[in-house]
Formats: structure tokens, sequence, C-alpha cells
């Protein structure tokens, strides 16, 4: 049985909404440790791993791992239909065809209730444990979604070039070309705008623009992004949750 | 030009 209560909705719905647009079909691993998913887009080219922690959630209880297999349009469909600061309940036996989804309003006394239809997903599950990077950058996740949302104008590819004292991000196109640089500083009165870079290698690597378009949509979950880049593997983006996280996994572009 | 990579050269499935 799991019943997994988050004070409020707005939280599972902002994780939904971080990449629904890039998967659809997503088995939500449930376990005593919280809810787990892992799902690559179409063109393999992009993973999302989404862990949300006990802490996240008011009330968790889980006794044995049970696997919801969602539709995400279905899922996002049904997760508009509460209010942001409702309570929200998962509800699902040990062997669920469907899932409960429990929306109270406590100050109106107002409870709603909505029932998903579970499918049977076969997906491949991949090892992304234990990669080595040689670089990992921290910024303001407002500020990297505006990189990319200003320079996917320019480009449809996306270069990041990151020394000791820069990153460079730059986009190379056929009306023209544009960089901005980020360089490392701390904000001590808001922690949140400092960017930090470490730095075991320096690293140019270069990233479709419309995958990092699907990343910058978990701006919302946290005020900061942790950017790790090696030359040999895919690109780490992450959005911290209170307890958990939501990563993506992009596989840069080479040259031919 | 660059070509695009997937993630099937990086990582192996479980």
């Amino acid at each position: 049985m799991l019943e997994a209560k988050f004070e409020e909705a707005s939280l599972f719905k902002k994780v939904i909404d971080s990449f629904k647009d890039c998967v659809q079909l997503v088995n939500f691993n449930c376990s005593e440790h919280g809810i787990a998913a892992q799902a690559v887009d179409d063109s393999r080219v992009l993973l999302v791993s989404l862990s949300i922690g006990t802490e996240s959630f008011q009330d968790f209880r889980c006794d044995r791992n049970v696997t919801l297999g969602a539709d995400l349009s279905s899922l996002s469909k049904i997760l508009r239909c509460g209010n942001n600061n409702d309570n929200l309940t998962l509800i699902a036996d040990d062997t669920p065809d469907s899932l409960l989804l429990l929306f109270e309003d406590t100050k109106k006394d107002r409870i709603s209730e909505y029932s998903l239809k579970l499918m049977d997903i076969d997906a491949d599950f991949l090892d992304i444990e234990g990669m080595q990077y040689d670089t990992t950058i921290t910024m303001p996740s407002a500020e990297f979604a505006k990189v990319v949302r200003d320079l996917n104008q320019l480009s449809d590819s996306l270069n990041i070039l990151v020394t000791k004292d820069t990153v460079k991000f730059v986009a190379e196109g056929d009306i023209g070309s544009g960089s901005v640089i980020v360089k490392p500083h701390t904000d001590m009165d808001k922690p949140d705008d400092s960017v930090k870079v470490e730095l075991d290698k320096p690293v140019d690597l270069t990233f479709g623009s419309k995958y990092l378009l699907d990343i910058i949509k978990g701006a919302g979950l946290s005020n900061q992004i942790t950017i790790k880049l090696s030359s040999e593997t895919p690109a780490l983006f992450e959005f911290g949750l209170q307890s958990g996280y939501l990563q993506f996994f992009l596989a840069p572009k080479f040259n031919e | 030009t660059k070509k695009q990579a997937t993630l099937g050269s990086f990582f192996s499935s479980m």
C-alpha cells in the first residue's frame, strides 16, 4: 500500500510539469525511500531521473515496492484539477491498476478525488551511477534559463566552455552569433545568486538547444542549478528538491 | 557541423 501525502499539491505539479514535455510514459518506483523515476526521451538523447525523498512529504507510507506506470499527459490533466495549496495524497494498492489522487482543501472542507488508469510500461533502466566529471558549475537556475532561451534564438546548438575563471556560453548561427560569460562570485546576502565553478579540467562541449529548452523547464523547482560536464560522458543538469532532485542527463554533440 | 550523440553510447542498460 502506498499513501504519499504532499502538504501542497504544487510541489508534485511543478515536478511533473518540469519533464512532461520531453518524456511521456514513466514508471514511478515507490519504496520506503520515496518515489523515484527514470525515463529517456524518444530520440534517446535526454534522460530524466527523479527522486522525491520521504522528507518532501507530509506523510509517507509504502509497505512494499510498487511501480506506477503513468502517461504523464494524463497525470498532468488530473493534477491541473487540484489547487496549488491543496493537500495532495497519492494512494495505490500493492498491485495497482489505478492511482488515486486526493486533493483536500482543509479550509473549505472540499475533497476532490480522481483515479488515473495505470499501464504496464516496458522501459529499460540505464546505469547512470558513478560518473566522473571534469567540472561542476552551480549558478542561479533563472540565469541559466535566460542564457539558454536567449542564445537559442541564434542557433540550434549551444557551446559551453569552462575555464578556471569563466563559464562561456556561445551560439553561432545564420543570423549572427552571441555569447554570455558568467564569472564565479559569492553573494553573501543572497547565496542563491552566487556562481561557483569547480574545475579539474577545462571543458568545451556542444549541446542541442532544443534539449536545453526542455531542461530549463525545471528551473521553477529550485533557485540554483548544478551542471556537471565531462568530455567523455553526458552532461548532468540537476535541480535540487527539499529532499531529492530532478536530474537531466544530456548527450553532447560531437564533430563528425 | 556536429552530430548529436545518443545516451546508449555512454550508459549500459540494467
